[in-house]
């Protein structure tokens, strides 16, 4: 553990957190992507079944567990409680053409053919393209909500702060593992747009509206 | 495929 690894830990907690906070505050989840939540929630139970199998430290199996609930909670928050406030009309990205890639690629290009592995690699693409139908969404309607965006950059934040945990490791460990980095890198580079308008709008007090 | 590598980040 490092202190780059750490902090993305906690960008990941806060972004959890801070779309919960919203939904349940606001009694509503107009603007989130319920296909892009259905996703991480996927990401989640395909990486962590390994919860059964192996043994990190308590500090890996609390965060999973954590990552686990949030992830199921925020489903039944859109899907169930406020299911009446659900932007569907605007929620319109196909996952197919996501998972289908996903579970190929995870099948031609893994560490190993066992089925937790599997999983694992599986999980780590699905992870890289998650937050594409909430993007999508965003570039639909040109705009999000300020809370949305402080949550979308603290869940690309978190990505980003992996990579440089990556380099240190490398150097500090010689840790290499490269299905994770390249993966990472196309993730954060998805959100490499985003990063852009809210730091130059969001930030100085603006509203997250795309250029016309 | 290359090593198997131990998975401990989250």
């Amino acid at each position: 553990m490092n202190i780059f690894r750490l902090l993305g830990d906690i960008c990941h907690l806060v972004a959890i957190i801070v779309l919960l906070l919203k939904i349940w505050k606001t009694r509503s989840c107009a603007g989130i992507s319920g296909k892009s939540q259905i996703l991480f929630a996927l990401v989640y139970t395909t990486r962590y079944v390994d919860l059964f199998f192996t043994y990190v430290s308590l500090y890996n199996s609390v965060m999973k567990v954590i990552f686990l609930a949030s992830s199921y909670a925020t489903l039944y928050l859109i899907y169930v409680k406020f299911k009446a406030t659900y932007d569907f009309n605007h929620d319109t990205f196909r996952i197919e053409f996501l998972l289908i890639p996903c579970v190929i690629l995870s099948l031609l290009i893994t560490h190993d053919y066992s089925p937790v592995e599997l999983l694992w690699t599986f999980s780590i693409y699905l992870e890289a393209v998650a937050i594409l139908p909430q993007l999508f969404m965003v570039s639909k309607t040109g705009e999000a909500e300020t809370i949305t965006s402080h949550y979308l950059f603290a869940l690309g934040a978190y990505r980003a702060l992996y990579i440089v945990n990556w380099i240190y490791r490398y150097y500090t460990e010689s840790f290499i593992d490269g299905i994770a980095v390249v993966a990472g890198i196309i993730q954060t580079i998805l959100y490499a747009d985003f990063f852009y308008l809210y730091i130059t709008k969001v930030l100085k007090g603006k509203d997250f509206k795309l250029p016309a | 495929m290359g090593d198997i590598v131990a998975h401990d980040e989250l």
